[in-house]
């Protein structure tokens, strides 16, 4: 079963698993203790390290490792967790597990364009205001029209001494939008990479006096990025390239890590993205096999009635025209050989001396003959004229 | 009635050298 196409081989939107984009992902933490080592963590003894690895390898949860910054004295009490997931995805969710008292601020961030620039998804604090500049995010969701970073609750601590921070996607969205149908909704779910920060611990209060502080490490496991491997619904699954990097098994006459944009030939019509409900394939162009490369002309497009824009470019085998649909000058096409023909059009021949140019009518192969000359390519005398011995008037009357 | 094609060598280029085809 191909998802991509139907049983009767039309193409139809198609989009990959959801997975833990983060599971095996390296985590670049701000801080993580063993170095110096102490009593607790020392980071070249694995039986007491604490790595950033712990987050997304894919260990047992019923006795978790994690991992666990440095012991932190003073405010600022910043930690940074960042994920690069290699590829766009589209996100569900994010979450993580903390195996201490959970922080009492964290901001959640993605990044689009591989960590040049960040953006934020949620805050979560016991004080929005204070730490974020925020207020507590609205029972109903963002008061806008589209998805916004809101501040919500910090993590509550469980019994077992730890928490949970959990991100949905859905959480900063305005109900009712729709992925296949808004952009907006696209962009806010799209990230290459997501950031975590803790900014604050549970034991600080109100008070910023760092001589009031204990100090503190941050400690978490489990770290997971729920999301599908952004295809722009081309491709039914994300693939190892040559090269090592995370890509998608493009359909539908797409290519790019994204699926986000059209092969070379296949620009008959603008690219774009799949819904559920229609493929928007990108489509040859049709040059009847005599062109190799093609590009997509607008207006065209426009005056097809958005069908068709695509103008074949260096139409071979002697072929003229947008999709070489007819012979070039000089060559008519031969009745007897379908138009995709390597051979569909043959060379006029007309004869150089009863001919009056070497046009041909480009349907019929016949060549405009002078006065008295006959033939396809004019190369005899009509009846009741005989051959002269002047090639510009080589037929005269016969006596 | 089918006539002969035409004979290049009956030609006569004499005035007409520059019109004169590569053969």
């Amino acid at each position: 079963v191909d998802p991509c196409h139907d049983e009767g081989g039309a193409p139809r939107g198609c989009v990959p698993g959801l997975v833990n984009a983060a599971l095996g992902r390296e985590v670049l933490a701000s801080s993580t203790c063993g170095r110096p080592a102490t009593r607790a963590c020392d980071a070249s003894d694995p039986r007491r390290a604490h790595p950033s690895a712990l987050l997304t390898s894919a260990g047992g949860t019923a006795s978790p490792l994690c991992w666990r910054s440095d012991l932190l004295h003073r405010v600022p009490l910043n930690v940074t967790l960042t994920v690069p997931l290699g590829k766009a995805f589209e996100l569900v969710f994010v979450s993580l597990r903390f195996c201490s008292a959970p922080p009492a601020s964290v901001a959640l961030l993605k990044s689009q364009d591989h960590g040049r620039s960040w953006a934020p998804l949620g805050f979560f604090s016991s004080r929005c205001g204070l730490d974020y500049g925020r207020p507590p995010a609205p029972a109903d969701g963002p008061a806008g029209p589209g998805p916004e970073a809101l501040c919500f609750p910090a993590p509550q601590a469980q019994p077992d001494g730890g928490g949970l921070l959990a991100f949905s996607v859905q959480d900063g969205s305005p109900p009712g939008l729709d992925l296949d149908s808004s952009p907006v909704l696209q962009d806010w779910v799209t990230a290459t990479d997501i950031r975590i920060l803790l900014t604050r611990p549970a034991s600080v209060g109100d008070t910023r006096d760092s001589e009031a502080m204990v100090p503190y490490s941050y400690s978490a496991t489990e770290l997971q990025v729920g999301g599908r491997c952004k295809c722009n619904g081309h491709a039914s699954r994300c693939l190892l390239d040559t090269q090592g990097h995370l890509t998608c098994d493009c359909r539908h006459g797409t290519e790019g890590p994204d699926c986000g944009r059209c092969k070379p030939f296949y620009c008959d019509r603008p690219w774009q993205r799949a819904t559920a409900w229609e493929a928007h394939a990108c489509l040859a162009c049709s040059c009847n096999g005599h062109a190799r490369r093609c590009r997509f002309n607008m207006e065209l497009y426009r005056l097809s009635g958005r069908r068709s824009g695509g103008v074949c470019l260096n139409c071979r085998h002697n072929t003229a025209g947008r999709h070489c649909h007819y012979c070039r000058e000089g060559f008519y096409r031969d009745p007897g050989r379908p138009l995709s023909d390597r051979r569909a059009c043959r060379a006029c021949d007309c004869h150089p001396v009863g001919a009056a140019g070497k046009t041909c009518n480009q349907t019929t192969g016949q060549c405009p003959c002078k006065d008295g000359v006959t033939g396809l390519t004019c190369n005899r005398c009509a009846p009741g004229f005989q051959q002269s011995r002047s090639p510009v008037a080589p037929c005269v009357k016969t006596p | 009635e089918v006539m002969p094609t035409l004979d290049m060598a009956l030609f006569d280029w004499t005035d007409y050298e520059d019109l004169k085809p590569e053969v």
